[in-house]
């Protein structure tokens, strides 16, 4: 099965 | 004291329809050099990032940088209240906590304008790096709309690979299953009919489409959307807005559990 990430696992908070 | 100027409400509308059905709400930070929005989906999986240049508008002035949180239902509501071909003017002094849209009438006989509360959001900025990316297709807005809609009748998520081939996006679910592959166009005579494909290594990605369905809102901003796939990275789903900006979409991919 699949599982969705997300947005803030590959882009880092500034 | 801020103020921006479009000559044609509908690229306002547009804008805001590309962006309203991911988020209730956004910060628009004004300087300068334009106007930016920056946000994730309410489940965070998505990010949306409107860019509007400066240089774009028919009047733009920012004093001082500002930010300006507004509920995005709410100024749809006021934006209803404007004809298409309406003039419209965003004004708001320096640590205002309201915001003004301005509609005038082509002729100047009417005027109108609506004051909007503005909010105080809590607003994480996430930094996006530059990326070479693996695989970048461009096609046309609407063709890209058609798929994701038909593809969703059968599956949650997308399967998009990319080769120099081709892109081939793939569903399947109880129903059975769906394909639909697109060619490089050889020949075109419209610019924005040509499918092209820059390929440095093939790609296969899976993404829900409920996401790309709610980018492809974006469709009546530009003719052509543009695709960038790396493996095990975000999509990103751009549309450039003519000789004002762009607004692109990141989607995180789902991964084998």
């Amino acid at each position: 099965s699949e599982k969705q990430t997300t947005i803030g696992s590959y882009f880092s908070k500034v | 004291m801020f103020e921006a100027r479009l000559i044609s409400a509908t690229i306002l509308k547009k804008i805001l329809d590309a962006i309203k059905d991911l988020l209730n709400e956004g910060t628009f930070d004004c300087s300068d050099s334009g106007i930016q929005l920056q946000a994730m989906d309410n489940s965070h999986v998505s990010l949306v990032s409107l860019t509007l240049r400066s240089d774009g508008f028919d009047k733009f002035r920012c004093d001082r940088n500002i930010s300006m949180g507004m509920n995005l239902g709410s100024m749809a509501k006021i934006l209803k209240c404007a004809n298409n071909d309406d003039t419209v003017t965003i004004k708001a002094q320096d640590n205002a906590d309201t915001v003004t849209f301005m509609f005038e009438s082509p002729n100047h006989e009417k005027v109108s304008d609506y004051e909007m509360k503005l909010m105080n959001l809590d607003q994480e900025h996430l930094g996006i790096p530059e990326t070479d990316y693996s695989c970048v297709v461009r096609m046309p807005s609407m063709e890209f709309a058609r798929i994701c809609r038909d593809l969703a009748q059968f599956s949650e998520s997308m399967l998009i690979c990319c080769t120099k081939e081709g892109v081939k996006f793939s569903a399947s679910g109880d129903v059975g299953s769906a394909n639909v592959k697109l060619a490089q166009t050889s020949s075109v005579d419209k610019e924005e009919e040509a499918v092209s494909i820059e390929m440095q290594e093939p790609v296969t990605l899976t993404f829900a489409c409920r996401y790309l369905n709610a980018f492809t809102k974006a469709s009546p901003l530009s003719g052509q959307v543009q695709l960038s796939m790396s493996a095990d990275v975000p999509l990103v789903v751009e549309y450039r807005i003519q000789d004002l900006g762009h607004i692109r979409y990141y989607l995180a991919p789902k991964i084998e559990d």
